[in-house]
């Protein structure tokens, strides 16, 4: 019992402002998959045109891959991860453990914000939540079309924390860091990452 | 379930992006433990948009090695969050396990403790149960015990609030100190950060592997998830 304390972290770590990298927006919204109205539902679009983005990523080495891990491993194999321009990711439902369904769920993200940013295979897909769950498709459809259709997207600090609290799921606090770094040659760059997690916490990504 | 990205205006090539990705990752976010378990939605990706105007890095650039390791850096910070969150965990727990014969039985080994629930629940009573340590190292999944001799192992805590001594020997060179100094234990003990050193002193690798105790306060909220 001696262990047994409050401790504010979200004070304690989340910022209050930060530097964002250029040529990126971010939108958020609640589409209604949480049962308690939290912002559940976010896209982040590379709007930089003067030459090709790249991606990669590293996914769960668990056996019962999520559809949207299959789906996304999928994008950056047919792409060889050159010209991926977004990333949209919900919470509240895992949309794992679902089957062909689950697979054409993941899909039909990907195509709906691919359609929005009007190039193809052009979007990675994320998904967290409750396992063995389909995703409502009607809400997800219907929040990723009102980010895009009333240009919810923005690249303020309000917009970044907002995208970063809409993946979390039980997380007492949203993980939002920022950080300007400078080459040998003086050029300066920036980063900025998000990441949710609370429980079920060992990855071993590959 | 751990879900993150990175974005960067940095041009890189999607090869090098990869391999900086997977080293930062190797190093982060893969040497985290709240509770042990997997999820089947694990994801770290990135992108890099080429927003800033200069040479793309390749694997070959000058910068490669420098934007790896801040990258990876960087990487930690994020990964460091999502322990310090750990679903009601009231203590941050570095492991740190140095001078392994090799990098991968000092992980094993750094995350044979971190995965321990002996341990954390220790940990979240602040009790300096240093055989619960030892347990879980005599039990990680090593192929063979070449990095792990017993009569050479120490076992420490270490203070992180730069009181003396840093240092409390609990196992040295495989003897435990019975008249451990509890009262400094304790102190050590109720900081919210806490480092456990385990010297194996059969090799010069190191891994580090961040975890955190276990609540009440954890069970609550996962004995009452999907609804």
């Amino acid at each position: 019992q001696h262990g047994r304390k409050v401790i504010d972290k979200y004070n304690l770590y989340v910022p209050t402002e930060g530097v964002f990298p250029k040529g990126y927006k971010v939108g958020s919204i609640a589409s209604g998959v949480k049962k308690n109205g939290n912002l559940d539902l976010g896209v982040l679009v590379n709007t930089n045109t003067s030459r090709p983005s790249s991606a990669a990523a590293v996914f769960t080495t668990n056996k019962f891959k999520a559809a949207p891990v299959l789906t996304s491993k999928k994008v950056l194999e047919s792409t060889q991860g050159n010209g991926i321009n977004a990333i949209v990711v919900n919470s509240g439902c895992a949309n794992a453990v679902t089957g062909e369904l689950g697979m054409q769920d993941a899909q039909e993200m990907i195509d709906l914000v691919n359609r929005k940013i009007g190039k193809p295979n052009s979007t990675l897909v994320m998904s967290t939540g409750v396992i063995g769950q389909r995703l409502q498709m009607d809400k997800i459809s219907a929040g990723i079309k009102n980010i895009f259709d009333n240009n919810a997207l923005g690249n303020d600090f309000k917009s970044w924390l907002n995208i970063a609290k809409s993946i979390n799921t039980t997380d007492t606090f949203p993980k939002l860091v920022s950080r300007q770094f400078e080459l040998l040659n003086g050029q300066k760059y920036t980063l900025v990452g998000m990441a949710k997690g609370a429980g079920m916490i060992c990855p071993n990504m590959a | 379930t751990l879900l993150g990205y990175f974005v960067t205006d940095l041009p890189i090539a999607s090869s090098a992006l990869q391999k900086i990705l997977r080293f930062a990752t190797d190093r982060s976010f893969n040497c985290i433990s709240v509770d042990g378990d997997m999820s089947t939605n694990d994801t770290i990706c990135m992108i890099a948009n080429g927003a800033v105007e200069t040479d793309e890095i390749t694997e070959s650039s000058e910068e490669y090695e420098q934007v790896k390791s801040q990258v990876t850096e960087f990487a930690k910070t994020l990964a460091q969050l999502v322990v310090r969150d750990g679903e009601g965990s009231t203590k941050f727990v570095t492991v740190n396990v140095q001078n392994s014969l090799t990098f991968e039985d000092a992980k094993i080994i750094a995350e044979s403790i971190s995965n321990s629930m002996l341990v954390k629940t220790a940990l979240y009573g602040q009790d300096a149960n240093w055989g619960r340590i030892l347990c879980a190292i005599g039990y990680a999944k090593l192929d063979n015990l070449k990095s792990l001799n017993t009569d050479s192992i120490s076992v420490s805590f270490i203070a992180t609030d730069n009181s003396e001594p840093r240092e409390l020997k609990l196992v040295e060179n495989g003897v435990p100190q019975l008249d451990v100094d509890e009262e400094r234990a304790a102190q050590i003990l109720a900081l919210d950060d806490l480092e456990v050193l385990v010297d194996l002193k059969t090799g010069n690798e190191s891994a580090q592997f961040w975890t955190c105790d276990l609540s009440h306060e954890y069970v609550t909220i996962n004995g009452d998830y999907r609804s």
